[in-house]
């Protein structure tokens, strides 16, 4: 029973709808929209027939080196059980790593055939709702051990980020662009995250759906020559990245991280815990533990 | 036993009954596990971790005077006593998380993307009567 102060209005499911939406009248006025932004396993604990997703059109899977990242970053974000870590620095609830819609390769004619030099990526960020506010975006590269065996590495990227607005506006923006160095030993990084934060807020924060950026990433060992054969089997090598997003996902649903972390900060025994992390003050606070046990057990 | 069976007139008080009224309660309301795992569901297709979950529930009775060992409002003894005095259609106050915890789920989209989101109120953690 729905209790507000305007009369429940009945929502009309028009025909096309697809049929996993429960019976109409669950649903209260106002959530109806709210429901396709209800994140996936909610879906499903929603949904009136739960083997409905086994209908489901194939998944597209992740390429495995993407998994892997993504479960480094469960193990570091949650414990065994599943919950969240307490982290002050660890501030997103909600981390999506897109793969790109699209490549476009570009040849440059003196270039050899098969050069991942320049390419232009899509990334579609239909999946990413209005209430899951960036807080950092990294384009992510994985290097394959087997391919880059350890050593320095010197990478030159060309970054540019293009408005795909297809609103046809007669002045499209300047493209926003950047050119840097990397410099790095192969023999203990696997991953190379480049921060493009300040690039991609202004787009994600005006709703842009979908962004195009066009990267020129080439490396080269120290000790190898520019155009070598083996400096562009090198440059072969590389896949193209995906892009990670840390967002802050303010939904009923999503942890309120910040709440909590605020929560503690207020709480002076955590201050204490803080300032003093050692034995003592576990000994301190087990004692107290203690002090609490006996006196509400004599209470009792 | 025999005192009451020979002398039915006259009231005895049984001291074992009265005593068994300050027993620990066997079934009164308490958080119980409930572990599962995704595969069960046939949800391990798509849900990548965590591998088990452990939403717990709670279950039991709740005792007739409700105190602040269930950090129950007032409006839970007053609920016992309509029940029992006035009308028993309402029902007893009834045992139920009273706080959660969140979790921490990993999941493949349809589109291939990878999503790591941390859910609010996933699992009991403390139960009450109310």
């Amino acid at each position: 029973e729905v209790v507000s102060e305007r009369p429940p209005e009945l929502l009309l499911v028009p025909e096309d709808e697809p049929p996993e939406l429960p019976p109409v009248l669950l649903l209260p006025p106002g959530v109806r929209n709210g429901y396709a932004l209800l994140p996936p396993i909610l879906k499903v604990l929603s949904d009136q027939r739960p083997h409905s997703w086994e209908g489901e059109a194939p998944r597209l899977q992740p390429d495995s080196r993407a998994l892997r990242y993504m479960k480094r970053l469960y193990k570091m974000s949650a414990t065994k059980e599943g919950i969240p870590k307490a982290n002050k620095n660890h501030l997103y609830n909600t981390v999506w790593l897109l793969t790109p819609y699209a490549e476009c390769k570009h040849h440059p004619k003196d270039q050899i055939k098969e050069d991942l030099r320049s390419v232009d990526l899509l990334f579609n960020l239909d999946r990413v709702t209005a209430l899951e506010h960036l807080l950092k975006s990294v384009l992510l590269y994985s290097f394959d051990r087997s391919v880059f065996s350890s050593s320095a590495i010197t990478c030159t990227c060309h970054l540019a980020v293009k408005e795909n607005d297809p609103s046809g506006q007669v002045c499209p923006n300047v493209p926003q662009s950047i050119t840097f160095n990397l410099h790095f030993e192969l023999r203990r990084h696997k991953w190379v995250e480049i921060d493009v934060t300040s690039f991609l807020q202004p787009l994600i924060a005006s709703n842009k759906r979908s962004i195009h950026m066009a990267v020129n990433f080439t490396c080269l060992k120290d000790d190898q020559h520019h155009n070598s054969k083996q400096g562009n089997s090198f440059n072969t090598a590389l896949v193209p990245p995906s892009l990670l997003l840390y967002l802050n996902d303010t939904s009923e649903q999503a942890y309120r991280r910040w709440n909590s972390l605020r929560h503690r900060r207020k709480n002076p025994m955590w201050s204490r815990w803080r300032n003093n992390p050692l034995a003592d003050s576990m000994k301190e606070m087990g004692t107290e533990n203690m002090q609490n046990k006996r006196a509400s057990r004599h209470r009792r | 036993d025999e005192d009451v069976k020979e002398n039915q007139s006259a009231p005895t008080y049984n001291l074992s009954e009265y005593f068994k009224q300050f027993l620990y309660p066997q079934n009164e309301c308490e958080l119980h596990n409930f572990r599962l795992s995704f595969s069960q569901l046939k949800w391990d297709k798509w849900i990548i971790a965590p591998h088990r979950y452990n939403p717990q529930y709670c279950k039991g009775d709740c005792p007739r005077v409700v105190g602040h060992r269930y950090g129950s409002p007032v409006h839970t003894m007053v609920q016992n006593i309509i029940y029992e005095k006035l009308d028993s259609s309402v029902p007893r106050p009834s045992c139920i998380p009273a706080e959660y915890s969140p979790l921490s789920v990993l999941t493949i989209e349809p589109d291939g993307s990878i999503v790591y989101k941390e859910y609010e109120d996933m699992i009991a953690t403390k139960c009450t009567c109310r």
